[in-house]
């Protein structure tokens, strides 16, 4: 554990909580995409398999368990309690696109061909675009309440910080993972158009809006 | 040789 990995998880944390804050004060989940949370849903459950059988510490099986049930938990209020206030006809991105590529992706790629490693490497593609559906929703309405671009931007900030994560531990235990480091810069540089007009503009008490 | 070391990651 590094001061960035811990900010990175700290980040994660705070998108998620910021996330279920947003649609239980506003009592909606307007902007939201739900086959982008129901992607991190499945993201979850298929890297976490391994606390099944592979105990790391007591810091990371509290984490695991939180990010399956917080992301389950999130699919239950976007799909009941909060269902009249979805609205799936601007969430149209074909998820068939990120779900395809990756699961193939993860039979190519992998390091080593067991059901359980190309499930974790399956979920590390996936993560890496799961944030399409809701940039793509982003896009087709134009801006964004201030509250959902703080989820955003907690969300970008993990991957981010897992970048200088994976130098420092290169540097100080040799280790070098090519998959996770691969997918971790798809996954920030989505984000960087995103983190221009939120540093530029949202943080300066402007509302997000993208240019027409 | 696997870099099992990063599934200790979230």
């Amino acid at each position: 554990m590094n001061i960035f990995r811990l900010l990175g998880d700290l980040a994660h944390l705070a998108s998620i909580f910021v996330l279920i804050h947003k649609i239980q004060k506003t009592r909606s989940c307007r902007g939201i995409s739900f086959k982008t949370q129901a992607l991190y849903a499945l993201v979850f459950v298929t890297r976490y398999v391994d606390l099944l059988y592979h105990w790391i510490s007591l810091y990371n099986f509290v984490m695991k368990l939180f990010f399956m049930a917080s992301s389950c938990y999130i699919l239950y209020l976007m799909k009941f309690r909060y269902r009249p206030t979805h609205d799936p006809s601007i969430d149209t991105f074909k998820i068939e696109y990120l779900l395809g590529p990756s699961f193939f992706l993860s039979l190519i790629f992998n390091y080593e061909f067991s059901l359980t490693e190309i499930m974790w490497t399956f979920s590390i593609y996936l993560e890496s675009v799961a944030i399409f559906p809701q940039l793509f929703m982003l896009q087709r309405t134009g801006e964004a309440e201030t509250i959902t671009t703080h989820y955003l931007a907690a969300l970008g900030i993990y991957r981010a910080l897992y970048l200088p994560n994976w130098i420092y531990r290169y540097i100080t235990q040799d280790m070098v993972d090519p998959i996770a480091i691969t997918a971790g810069l798809v996954q920030t540089g989505l984000y960087l158009d995103f983190f221009y007009v939120y540093f530029t503009k949202v943080l300066h008490g402007q509302k997000f809006e993208l240019p027409a | 040789e696997a870099p099992r070391e990063s599934h200790d990651e979230l």
